[in-house]
């Protein structure tokens, strides 16, 4: 994942000479963050979840961006594009693809529920999540958001069972009851089937960065086909206890506007 | 108009030495009166030396190069310069104490992308256009 330049020789220049000594650090690392648009180095929570914001699907979408670049910079007709949506494991869509031709940013972000209630008042199974999108710079527009989930092969009790997953947008919360809920999407899957789900929340999201009020996560239920309700690990879907690499996660893909002003210092 | 006739002179001797050609040899460009010509430098910027491995994913760093040289008359038929470097040089010729010469600075810049975890530990990956300095040129 390096980006070095490397001239013929193959060597790579050094940053500077000499160590930098610590005013001379800081006054770089200062510059640097304000070209960064950066207000101050970016501090990572460890136990907020650090990993479960999809940094391997980040990476890959981040390795097809630049090779989009070095392919610009020496001319080549992009000729990865057939491989790059074939062998992407995360890009799966040309769609996506498209999104991230566009983007001057994509964002993953963390689920901010810590702690699953499986069951609902009315003993439905059920998955809360909830993401902040709020925290980007301020008048950027979504141009795409989803929502994705891994489903795992479930044993073969189940093989050749169908099962709905619906997802919802959490509308209202009430203490003793069911939650208001809006359904974004439903869709039939397969026990057998494996893979990345995605699911488009792209008006979903927009209205949670226009009033944070509205923004009171999603909902995922799974039910068999005649109706009953099941749990997520019974249909094999992967939740915030599973591999790192496969927890449900949020991406979205923004067009910056294009007049970038630095501040004066 | 003879400056004219002897800078197509100039670029014709730089650029392609004539079948034939008893003249001086063709510059070398690593001599070192052209070593301060306008040209571009190597900067290869390091987040690792910065000590930023903890924040950002990708890349390790990358190589942002710079323009630096002096523009000097005629100007160099290898680089190219704008309209105002020549008027620029010219003025400068006639009144070198008030005036300066034309500077050097990029002509061409492209992105790069950057990989990042932020305060709340979401993932960004930024494309920054105009970071790397791809050609320079006299301005």
């Amino acid at each position: 994942g390096s980006n070095h330049s490397l001239d013929g020789n193959n060597e790579v220049h050094g940053f500077i000479h000499r160590r930098l000594r610590t005013h001379e650090k800081r006054e770089m690392q200062k510059e640097i963050l304000s070209i960064l648009g950066l207000p101050h180095r970016p501090r990572p929570h460890l136990w907020h979840g650090k990993y479960n914001s999809a940094p391997l699907f980040m990476l890959d979408l981040y390795n097809t961006m630049s090779s989009e670049e070095k392919s610009q910079v020496q001319g080549m007709p992009d000729r990865y594009e057939s491989v790059r949506t074939t062998q992407s494991p995360h890009l799966a869509t040309y769609q996506e693809t498209a999104f991230l031709n566009d983007a001057d940013m994509v964002m993953s972000f963390v689920n901010l529920v810590e702690y699953d209630r499986d069951l609902s008042p009315q003993r439905r199974h059920h998955k809360e999540f909830k993401f902040n999108p709020s925290q980007i710079p301020e008048g950027e527009a979504v141009t795409a958001a989803e929502f994705r989930l891994y489903k795992e092969c479930v044993s073969h009790s189940f093989r050749n069972d169908t099962f709905l997953l619906k997802v919802y947008q959490v509308v209202k919360e009430h203490p003793d009851r069911e939650a208001d809920l809006l359904l974004l999407e439903s869709r039939r899957l397969w026990a057998a089937e494996e893979g990345w789900l995605e699911f488009d929340i792209t008006a979903t999201s927009n209205l949670w960065l226009m009033n944070a009020a509205h923004n009171l996560g999603l909902q995922v239920s799974m039910e068999t086909s005649s109706g009953q309700s099941i749990s997520f690990k019974e249909v094999g879907l992967v939740g915030r206890d599973g591999a790192l690499e496969k927890q449900p996660f949020m991406v979205a893909f923004f067009k910056v506007s294009e007049v970038h002003i630095r501040t004066t210092r | 108009s003879t400056g004219g006739k002897r800078r197509q002179q100039n670029r014709n001797r730089s650029t392609q030495p004539q079948e034939g050609y008893k003249g001086p040899p063709p510059p070398d460009y690593n001599s070192s009166d052209q070593k301060t010509a306008c040209r571009r430098h190597e900067l290869y910027v390091s987040f690792r030396e910065l000590g930023w491995q903890d924040w950002i994913i990708a890349p390790e760093g990358y190589a942002a190069n710079y323009c630096d040289g002096e523009c000097s008359f005629p100007l160099n038929a290898h680089m190219n310069a704008t309209n105002h470097a020549i008027v620029q040089t010219l003025v400068h010729l006639m009144n070198p104490e008030n005036v300066p010469k034309p500077c050097c600075a990029p002509t061409k810049l492209h992105a790069i992308s950057v990989l990042y975890f932020d305060d709340n530990s979401n993932v960004i990956l930024k494309k920054y256009k105009n970071m790397v300095v791809r050609a320079c040129g006299c301005h």
